[in-house]
């Protein structure tokens, strides 16, 4: 069983459209797969078109030791396809889940319960370097990080990677970065290549061959609920996603 | 004077670039502007070519009753345009200020002793519902919400307007809603229109006149550390924030 945390602290920068994406791909191709929506906004939840009590799933995991875990997974239509959907009730356990002594660790604590019927978990995770990205970094094997190809998400990596570091030295040394994934790439723009360029030229061995092209069918699909594949399959964002599930089942061997 | 929050918990929709050009374009049509950063990426900072130290601007605002709130006032090269450089380190107040009994309010105290020549200060917020919004929510007379125009971005306001609310019937009662900007429009696609339709029929009297597309040029202006009128002052991004710049003005009188 792989954990991965889907994170970065840049907004907006395609962490939901790939927890989403990916998760869909991966059950698609037999993998039996848990998501994990750990926003706030609960994006990954409405994404895939799935409605959320206010304290049940993830705010019932992190609340108190929820000693039924299986109890907050949804079925979702897909087969091999699972969710613990996040919910606005969040924002309430913030200052709670901060002021406790392991407060970073409620999810790791909550995950040791789960049944070990899933091959990959996938954590989408809100904009910040809060608790619940800490959560999800304290719960995790490894982390894939979406970036954008524009300026300000380049900015962003040397702190993101810098917390992981943290995490790694604190809670959980086996932590390790699995990915970077570039997304929302325009080959006609300039600036978009070279912004490419320069997240290869530092992270060598971390970037994924998949690139994500900018497509609007990947924003549309989110609209109505569906991942990429279902809404628009011969879309370029959904053809991408397929690559990415494909490359990164071939590195889990 | 009039101090307005940019704000919005969903990551990516332009809070930055609108809280850059748009402090920049008043500036330049003579209104003494103070930008704030309190978003601890400090993309603002960083996109107007300003070095911050660790625990000095707007870390210092926040950890003590600074007295001295003039002196981490920076002026920029722009006549008009000075700032509060955001930090990284700002991560470090967060669960201080959250466990104060008045962290919500510690930057609308040390405004007060702001010296009264400015007429406008904009305030650029991180994505999320955390102690650094409610931070700006409580000091700020009006708040500007950039709304991209794309369908997770619409489904954050109706909490974002309950935040706004909240605020307003405790620590803030003046609060309102200054208005609500249509970011990275793109005419050429259906969602887009259909999406900016949506926020109009919703906030019929909110919706600024101006739209702002997408356009390259905003994104590579970011990474050169200016302002988009003086990157590339004929684009249609900067042209954009010149009209919005006129809107605010005019509306203020
Ligand atoms: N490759 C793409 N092409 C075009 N639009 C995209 C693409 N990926 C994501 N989007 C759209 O861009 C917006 C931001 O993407 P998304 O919400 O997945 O980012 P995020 O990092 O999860 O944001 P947040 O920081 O708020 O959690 C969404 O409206 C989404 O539909
Ligand atoms: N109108 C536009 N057209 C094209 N690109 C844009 C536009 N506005 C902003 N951008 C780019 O989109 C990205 C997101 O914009 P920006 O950083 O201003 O959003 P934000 O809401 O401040 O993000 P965060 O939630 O992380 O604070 C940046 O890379 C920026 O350069
Ligand atoms: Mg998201
Ligand atoms: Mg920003």
């Amino acid at each position: 069983m792989s954990i991965i945390a889907i994170t970065n602290q840049k907004g907006g920068v395609g962490k939901t459209t790939t927890a989403i994406n990916l998760a869909y791909g991966l059950a698609l191709a037999g993998k039996k797969c848990l998501l994990i929506d750990i926003d706030p906004q609960a994006n990954a939840t409405s994404g895939l078109n799935i409605s959320s009590d206010h304290y049940k799933g993830i705010y019932s995991l992190l609340y108190s030791n929820a000693s039924f875990v299986s109890e907050e997974i949804i079925q979702t239509t897909t087969e091999n396809l699972d969710i613990i959907p996040g919910t606005t009730a969040l924002v309430e356990l913030e200052s709670y889940l901060s002021s406790r002594p392991e407060g970073q660790l409620q999810l790791k604590k909550s995950l040791v319960l789960l049944p070990p019927k899933y091959d990959f978990i996938l954590i989408d995770c809100p904009p910040s370097f809060g608790i619940f990205p800490l959560n999800a970094l304290g719960a995790a094997d490894s982390v894939i990080v979406p970036i954008q190809c524009e300026y300000f998400a380049m900015e962003g990596v040397s702190q993101l990677v810098a917390t992981i570091e943290r995490v790694k030295s604190s809670t959980n040394p086996a932590l390790l970065i699995k990915g970077i994934l570039l997304t929302m790439f325009d080959d006609r723009i300039q600036f978009s290549r070279e912004v490419a360029e320069e997240v290869k030229h530092h992270f060598p061995d971390l970037v994924y061959q998949t690139i994500i092209p900018r497509d609007v069918s990947l924003a549309e699909s989110s609209s109505f609920g569906q991942p990429a594949l279902v809404y628009d399959p011969v879309s370029r964002g959904a053809r991408a996603y397929v690559e990415l599930t494909r490359e990164v089942i071939k590195n889990e061997t």
